[in-house]
This record gives C-alpha cells, structure tokens and sequence, in this order.
C-alpha cells in the first residue's frame, strides 16, 4: 500500500510540475504493438498544423526502438527503461520531466510499456489515460482486462484494418468496453494511415 | 527474494507431481493475443493423431474465454484466473493439478496471461517454455524484451501471414533471438491455418 501511496504523491507532484508549465500530458497504455507510439507519430504533424507543440516520454522494458521513432518525428522526447517493473511510474516520469524543455511543450505523450496488468495502478500524473488495444490481439482481449478500461479515459481499437483477417468483431470489443467503462468514449483507427486521428485527437484535447 | 524461492520450491514440487503421472507440461508463454490458445487448439488434433492426450490449465486475468475454447476441443482443462497478479505462479498451477485427471493426460499445456514481463521470474514445473510472438505486435517485439526470450526454450513467430501488412520483417524477429538466445529454436507458424504445426510440435516433444 505505501508504495501505492508513494507513487501516488509523486504523481500528484508532477501534475501541478506539468501545470506549472502550463503542459498538458496524456498517458498512453495498452497492449504490446498495439500503436501507441504509432499513434504518437501520427498526432505529431497534426498537432503542428492546430499551432501545438509536442514532446514525449517512451517507456519501454528495454531499449530505445520507441524513443528513435519519436526524435525522428522532431520533438523532444525522454527515453524511460522499466527493466524488471512491468509499468511505467510516476518517478521514472519525475525524471523525464526534469529532462524536458517543458517551455517548448504544450502536449506531452506519456507511453507506458505494452502491458494490459500492470499499469493500472500506478498514476503518472497524465491529464487522461488513452488505452490503446488493437483488433489483432483477438476481439476479447477487453472482456480478459476489466481494470485496465475501469481505469482509463479514452479507448482506441486499432488496426481495423486487419479485424477480418483475424477474425475479430469490432463491435463485440467496443460493447464490452461500454460494458466496463460507459463514459469512455471509443474510437476506431488504423494507425498506418491515419483513419480517425482527427477525431481522437479532438476527443484527447477536449476539457 | 523469498516469494520467488517459495514459487521455486512449489514448481518443484509440481514437476515432481507430474512425473508421477508421467504427464509432460509445456508453459506457453507470450504477448496479448499472439496465439497461445490457438496453438493449443491446433495441436489437440494432432496430439490425438500420434496417440497422445492433451490436457490444459488456461490462465488469464479474468473470465474463461480461453477455457471454454480449449473445452470445445474435448481435452480435460482447468481455469485460472490471476487478477491483479500478472502471471500465473506454482500455486496456481499445483490447484490446477489437483482437479485434472492427470491419470488420462500426457502431454499438458499452462496457458500463462499474455505478459512479456511477468512470468519470467515464475517458474511452474513444465519441461519447458514456449515464447509465442506474433508479426502483429511490431518486430521490434523481440529486442524489447530480452528477459522473456532468455528463459525460454522454444520460440514461436505467428500470425506470418499478417506481417506484410503490418510492415514486420520476420528475420530481423528471428535475428534477434538468436541474439539473445542463440540455443532457441524459432518456429514460424500460421495458426489460423496450422502451417508449421507440425514441425513445432516435433521440438516441444524432442527429449
Ligand atoms: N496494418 C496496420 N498496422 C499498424 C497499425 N497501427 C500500427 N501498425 C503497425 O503495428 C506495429 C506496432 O505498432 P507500434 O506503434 O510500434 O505499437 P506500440 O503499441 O507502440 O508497441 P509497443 O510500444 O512495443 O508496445 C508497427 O509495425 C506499426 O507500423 C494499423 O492500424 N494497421
Ligand atoms: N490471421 C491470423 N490470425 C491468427 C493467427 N493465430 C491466431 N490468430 C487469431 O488471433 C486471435 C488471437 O489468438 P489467440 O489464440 O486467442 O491468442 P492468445 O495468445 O491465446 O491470446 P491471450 O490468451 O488473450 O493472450 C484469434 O482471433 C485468432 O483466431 C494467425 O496465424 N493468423
Ligand atoms: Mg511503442
Ligand atoms: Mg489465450
């Protein structure tokens, strides 16, 4: 429980940090490969065109795959390895913040490793949390994660595209996240092409 | 460092039981969605074909979606449902033990919850474990994750169909897990159609 309430604390820290400087910070989990950086790199250039500057945080296990892509779109970003912890936390996130140039952020994307568990509990300090799942992980991966959508904001079903060729029912995994989380609204995108970014992205700035 | 001696003692434990009973169980470990199940619905059949009788323990968060699907294929299986734990644990699987009827099992299956962090450190009691991955999650997939390539014994590409489509180069995959585990097996496999199955299954069941 102290760890919890630890974090917790950090958390509500780097809240007022972010509001201090007047960023807005949205944390991105989901499943493994299921487009959160892709997503990201999306957002990047539509932001740009809305007068909005972006940065991230890329979390990961191990490695900076992530981190490379997002430097690659332009904006300042901060690479977070978890190693052993299966979640991103608010104090690896402390340090992120303490390494961008928080002056020239208006949007911060916060990318949690690819973990369906483990996140849930651990607050960053993020405005809203954006649960990202995508068709190929099978059209009951939301009915298997009932904590995960509890605890977020927005959802995204990704790589419609490729729901037919794995069999899955769109429309089954967005009733279920009703079912779980009725506020949350749900978007549905392919993140190769961009289909349905302009919406999310309105729905993500939305106060 | 005594919860994970205690998870060691109990796999121990677990192996002993099995062999007992001259059952050999197989850990299927991998990300969300990457075909676990699917492969055991696949080699039920061909288990059955070379005289052998499959058993299962299905692990998942919550629910018993993969559960029902394995009872469908007929073979003896058991729910486990892990919550907020994100892996299955020896405790787990001695319960699992306790309700199957070992004596008509000879080839069992653990399904762990999709987790590429997790498990690693929980060991329970099979002979070996099977990394299972798939060309949807990115093939940045496996240099994410060293810790879950370098404790497994065989590892599984799926889903090889949908790697065009997705942009996975499937020999950068296995490049990278030769690199971590240079003594792993890698299996390219469709599960949808059950190419490759039968190649997977003669090295799960090489001795
Ligand atoms: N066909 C198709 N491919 C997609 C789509 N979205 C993402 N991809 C591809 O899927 C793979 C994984 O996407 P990522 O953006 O790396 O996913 P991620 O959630 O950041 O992955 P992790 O951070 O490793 O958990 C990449 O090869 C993407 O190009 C989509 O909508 N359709
Ligand atoms: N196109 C295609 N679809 C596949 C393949 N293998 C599995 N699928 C589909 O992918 C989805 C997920 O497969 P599952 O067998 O449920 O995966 P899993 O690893 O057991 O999933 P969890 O237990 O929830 O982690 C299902 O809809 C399968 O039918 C494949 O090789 N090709
Ligand atoms: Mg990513
Ligand atoms: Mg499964």
């Amino acid at each position: 429980k102290d760890i919890f309430d630890g974090n917790t604390r950090l958390a509500e820290a780097n809240a007022r940090h972010l509001k201090e400087h007047g960023v807005r910070a949205f944390d991105l989990l989901g499943a493994i490969g299921s487009g959160k950086t892709a997503l990201i790199e999306k957002l990047v250039p539509i932001l740009k065109a809305r007068g909005l500057r972006a940065g991230a945080i890329a979390g990961d296990v191990y490695g900076d795959d992530d981190f490379q892509r997002i430097v690659r779109t332009g904006i300042p970003a901060y690479n977070a390895n978890t190693g052993k912890e299966c979640h991103l936390d608010a104090h690896l996130v402390e340090h992120g913040l303490e390494h961008l140039p928080l002056n020239d952020i208006d949007i911060l994307f916060i990318e949690n490793v690819g973990n369906m568990v483990c996140p849930t509990d651990f607050q960053l300090g993020a405005e809203k949390r954006i649960v990202v799942i995508s068709a190929t992980e099978g059209d009951d991966v939301v009915n298997k994660h009932p904590m995960m959508f509890r605890g977020g904001d927005i959802a995204v079903i990704n790589k419609v595209d490729l729901a037919p060729l794995i069999g899955s029912n769109l429309d089954r995994m967005e009733k279920d996240i009703r079912r779980y989380n009725p506020e949350m609204p749900v978007f549905r995108t392919n993140l190769k092409t961009g289909d349905g970014t302009e919406r999310l992205l309105d729905a993500i700035l939305s106060e």
